[in-house]
């Protein structure tokens, strides 16, 4: 299992 | 002019615990709805998201927006010198560089005020964007706190799997495996001993454990925590903050390579 980084699911803003 | 007045600082306290073992530092947003903090840790998994609404204060005023950069650790040694009993307020100028605390006890015998220095953060600022969620689990927070504890000693994730029937939570190691399963209550005389499941569609999602351990730091705010979950997005595990509002925090689910 990897672990996905949460800024890839948030846009910046 | 920015102040804010908590009869009961304990609140503030255990903000501080909830927060102070995902970050180091945060920007605290004043504006004349009340604070908000929106930061990630540091390896960038998880978010959390606090709001306390002004009207929760005692006494509440804020001229202009400001944000405040703070230290968590030095946050910490000054909110230690605060009686739970204590009267807060804390107190900052318009473009000010630092804040204050001031502490009086319940027969104004003791006043104390504890200046910081506050710090220039540039966070990143991520847009949540609103979700109907598969399921939304509601069960007491001591009884998350003891299950993340529990399963934190096989293995280093938590597989949540939560069905119409219940919730079950998994994890697997060296040692063997292990599984707690929770059906929603029938009848419970206190709601905030309730398990209640509204479900959609049943999810399945696997969390590292040690960050659902940070965020039971957030046990003492609220009797009840709420777990919301879809396929192939952050988990919300939120706490309501009596009058004041919430705290969510947000996780990253682990995948298959």
């Amino acid at each position: 299992m990897s672990q996905r980084d949460i800024t890839s699911y948030f846009s910046r803003v | 002019m920015f102040e804010a007045r908590l009869v009961q600082c304990s609140m503030l306290k255990k903000v501080l615990e909830a927060i102070k073992e995902l970050l180091n530092e945060a920007t605290f947003d004043c504006s004349d709805a009340g604070i908000q903090l929106q930061a990630m840790d540091n390896s960038h998994v998880s978010l959390v998201s606090l709001n306390l609404r002004s009207d929760g204060f005692d006494k509440y005023r804020c001229d202009r927006n400001l944000s405040m950069g703070i230290n968590l650790a030095s946050m910490t040694k000054i909110m230690k010198c605060a009686g739970n009993d204590d009267v807060l307020t804390i107190k900052a100028q318009d473009n000010a560089d630092n804040v204050m605390f001031m502490f009086e006890s319940q027969n104004q015998e003791k006043v104390s005020d504890y200046d910081m220095k506050l710090i220039n953060l540039d966070q990143e600022h991520l847009g949540i964007p609103e979700t109907d969620y598969s399921c939304i689990i509601k069960m007491p927070s001591g009884e998350f706190a003891r299950i993340c504890r529990d399963l934190s000693q096989f293995g280093e994730s938590v597989v949540i799997s939560c069905t119409k029937e219940g919730v079950k939570f998994s994890a697997a190691g060296d040692v063997g495996a292990a599984n707690i399963k929770l059906a929603q209550t029938a009848n419970v005389d206190k709601e905030e001993e309730a398990v209640t499941i509204e479900m959609q569609e049943p999810v399945t999602l696997t969390f590292a454990c040690r960050y659902l351990n940070s965020f039971t730091k957030a046990t003492a705010l609220s009797p009840q925590v709420q777990l919301s979950m879809s396929a192939d997005v952050p988990l919300v595990v939120e706490y309501k903050i009596g009058d004041f509002g919430h705290i969510r925090y947000y996780l990253a689910p682990k995948i298959e390579e």
